[in-house]
């Protein structure tokens, strides 16, 4: 569903260049469960952003369920990006001014489609926000707005989701059950998922470990035995 | 060096008041290293910005080096902050114009303190940011930024450093290295630590570990045997 081709992102040039992504190729299969590692600095928030058609690379091409995004225009991407893609941000990304449930479902509105009432109740539970659903950002604490962010990406149901930490601020038992949602809409209804993380036991949820280093793959194997 | 005593705080009012934290005592004596765990939303970051003067109590009261906060006049507080509060904070609160260098600089240089320069290469060596001086925190990774945020907090050799997950994004190696210079400062100058974590390897590296739950102290142990 996701497939980058010799894809590559410089910073700056000359001596002082940073090449934080050296020619990757990866493709994601429809309904796998990926996860990625490597160390800090190895360029997995660079990769992640650029599949999602977040970043562009410097070379190289993307395609996401076949739409080659390298080349699209702003509004096209804009697009594929409302319609394909939910991505769980390292710093989550949730607006200030509105309440947790209005940045949970703030994808949805914008693409003027309906809410799937059944799975949002079901995400909520599932996330443990029912009781902070009317707060904004600054009245959750770091775990709960990592959560809302989780949700929001989750509600949308898009071809693929993209989480950058995306339990990094959760406790073990929180994190479980964030994975085991992931995990639960791989299962349930196919849900394709890439996430990047430090924690060996989130990616043990995963089918495939990719392992970035200096941004290259340094390895890629299927899931992780505990 | 740090006293809390009856330390409550309560958000709203009435029916849908939040008891963030309720009534905590906690003596974090000097050159101890604590380490403050429990699960999202029981009021770990709360306790170390009500205990660090970065936020004022409901109820109780907090003593730095002798000093009661809670009755401190807004001048005297921030001096007491600067002079001996180091912060590592959940989202880093980097500078986003100023260089990684020059935000490790700032703290002492806003106190009109001049620069141990060898202990600052240490620091720079063992975090790894050597070549990243002079990016600002939008070139940087998330874990890249994290260190900086740790090492200006160990650069001004506070009375005291508050880490509120101060490895949440860095991979285990780098956590590790993280851990073990918070470590050398508790054993090499006695400084006082205390970080929140969800992260039970870094707080193998503590001398005490406290369990928070509904903002509450639920237990409160000696160093954690693997
Ligand atoms: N301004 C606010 N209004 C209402 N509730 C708040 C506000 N700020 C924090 N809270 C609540 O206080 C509780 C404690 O928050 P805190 O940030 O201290 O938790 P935490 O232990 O650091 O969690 P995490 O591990 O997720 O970072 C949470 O339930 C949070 O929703
Ligand atoms: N605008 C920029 N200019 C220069 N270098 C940059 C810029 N943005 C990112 N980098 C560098 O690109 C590299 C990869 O960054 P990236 O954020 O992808 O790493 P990461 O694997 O996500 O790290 P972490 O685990 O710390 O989050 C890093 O070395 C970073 O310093
Ligand atoms: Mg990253
Ligand atoms: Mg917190």
């Amino acid at each position: 569903v996701v497939a980058g081709r010799g894809v590559a992102k410089r910073y700056g040039a000359g001596d002082s260049a940073v090449d934080a992504l050296r020619g990757v190729d990866l493709e994601i299969a429809r309904g796998q469960f990926l996860a990625v590692m490597g160390p800090s600095g190895s360029g997995k928030s660079t990769l992640m952003h650029i599949l999602a058609g977040l970043d562009t690379p410097t070379a190289g091409s993307v395609q996401i369920d076949g739409r080659e995004i390298t080349t699209a225009s702003d509004t096209e991407l804009t697009l594929i990006r409302r319609e394909k893609v939910g991505f769980i941000f390292q710093f989550f990304n949730l607006l200030p001014m509105l309440t947790a449930e209005e940045n949970l479902e703030l994808p949805l509105r914008l693409a003027g489609r309906p809410i799937d009432q059944a799975w949002k109740d079901e995400l909520i539970a599932a996330i443990g926000l029912g009781n902070r659903l009317h707060h904004r950002p600054a009245e959750l604490s770091g775990g709960q707005q990592q959560r809302v962010a989780v949700g929001r990406a989750l509600l949308t149901r898009p071809a693929i989701i993209f989480g950058d930490e995306p339990t990094g601020n959760l406790d073990s038992k929180t994190s479980a059950e964030v994975m085991e949602l992931l995990r639960h809409a791989v299962d349930t209804f196919g849900q394709t998922v890439a996430v990047v993380t430090h924690d060996p036991r989130a990616a043990s949820y995963a089918d495939r470990i990719i392992f970035l280093q200096d941004g290259d793959i340094a390895r890629d194997e299927g899931r992780m035995t505990s």
